[in-house]
């Protein structure tokens, strides 16, 4: 029947994935249980032709993260080693739907603004959280003409609850510029990790926010409209971007490349209790 | 003893038949001696391109080769892999000889696209063999 075959189906996944699936086994087994949906690796594999229909990413997103990637890793995908975080997940998110979009004021130069989802889905239990941003983008590039200071207003509404509970106070932050946006830099990052912090770490799989976004003048004059940080394509609603530590083991730990630190898992030396920190070759000699 | 000492210095050194060329060669360095090789893939080749942005490149090297008796000071190896050697030539050949297999690794970085869209910078432990080893 059906529903037999369909057993026998997903038994056959299952055993083919615990064989012969690396990646399946680079991501943590909660996850896979979590989503439910095995690694897609595993689904390339078993039914050959690409895997599951993945929706497109937004290219302006793709391309900040291909940037990323130059910027962390060599051609060869090794990391590089003259970085001093300890990150090793950077996920991007885009809105998955906006409601109320209110479109950017040309002239007082308020970005546009409006409800935001993001869907936090594919974080997994074993990835902490180090650092949240929201990342808006540019089409083209704009330097302004004298120092301009934004206001932006955030508030975390409980997505459940939304439509019934006031929303909270607004955090609201000041974003001192200058915004210089040269050729090569088209976008601009609000650290919202304090906000995000709680949400993120009680495992909340959705995170609705709305945010308003208004640059004036140093002066306090308004900018014209030549000048407005707006004057330009329409802007992107942003990105999340949430910079984690994934701590599995398949994770890469850049402090256990240190030499005299090793995983729990290597180091015969580890064993005569050596204690931490100290360069095992001396003990070995 | 003497008788003893004598009867053995009477013995030839080596048999007849004995091939000295044969006896030698088991101490040359084995040719296809144990040692990291490369192999380049592209995801594209695995078709999974279309998750899998970066790298386009992907050599996760493998060891290949036979490892010579003497492996204490070239490959690190633990004193039990000798013996093993030895179990396999002198003892029981169904024991197998020590095998060529990766010592260290190194990571990689991988940027992915997920099922939902979103867009993952990921470094993974032990994805490139750097040096081989005899266990």
């Amino acid at each position: 029947s059906q529903a037999s075959r369909g057993e026998a189906h997903f038994a056959t996944s299952a055993a083919l994935e615990s064989e012969a699936e690396p990646w399946s086994l680079l991501r943590p087994p909660d996850e896979r249980h979590r989503s439910g949906l095995p690694s897609p690796l595993f689904n390339v594999l078993y039914d050959g032709h690409g895997g599951l229909p993945r929706l497109q990413p937004d290219s302006r997103a793709l391309r900040y993260m291909k940037r990323l990637y130059k910027t962390y890793a060599t051609k060869e995908g090794i990391p590089k080693a003259n970085r001093s975080h300890l990150y090793n997940t950077v996920r991007l998110f885009t809105p998955c739907a906006q409601h109320k979009q209110a479109p950017g004021d040309q002239v007082t130069g308020t970005l546009p603004s409006g409800d935001l989802r993001f869907n936090l889905d594919r974080v997994t239990a074993v990835e902490h959280l180090l650092k949240s941003v929201l990342l808006y983008t540019w089409n083209n590039s704009i330097s302004f003409p004298s120092p301009v200071k934004c206001e932006c207003s955030l508030v975390v509404k409980e997505p459940e609850l939304s439509n019934k509970t006031l929303p909270k106070a607004p955090y609201s932050f000041t974003l001192n510029s200058p915004f210089t946006f040269q050729k090569k830099h088209k976008w601009i990052e609000i650290d919202v990790t304090a906000i995000l912090q709680p949400l993120v770490v009680s495992n909340k799989r959705e995170i609705h926010m709305s945010i308003d976004f208004t640059c004036v003048k140093d002066q306090l004059q308004h900018l014209s409209a030549q000048e407005s940080p707006c004057n330009m394509t329409l802007l992107a609603a942003p990105s999340l971007l949430l910079y984690l530590n994934d701590t599995s083991t398949q994770a890469y730990h850049r402090w256990y490349s240190l030499p005299w630190k090793r995983r729990p898992s290597q180091g015969p030396d580890q064993k005569r209790g050596l204690s931490e920190g100290v360069p095992s070759s001396r003990h070995r000699r | 003893a003497q008788d003893t000492v004598s009867s053995e210095l009477k013995k030839p050194l080596v048999p007849a038949s004995f091939n000295l060329s044969e006896y030698f060669k088991q101490f040359l360095f084995p040719q296809n001696e144990c040692e990291l090789h490369d192999f380049r893939l592209s995801f594209s080749q695995l078709k999974w391109d279309n998750w899998i942005v970066a790298p386009h490149k992907y050599n996760p090297r493998y060891c290949k080769g036979d490892c010579p008796r003497a492996v204490g000071h070239r490959y690190g190896s633990p004193v039990h892999t000798m013996v093993q050697n030895i179990i396999h030539e002198k003892l029981d050949s169904s024991v197998p000889r020590p095998s060529c297999v990766p010592a260290k690794y190194s990571p990689l970085s991988v940027l992915a696209i997920e099922p939902d869209g979103s867009i993952a910078y990921k470094e993974y432990e032990d994805m490139i063999a750097t040096k081989c080893t005899c266990r």
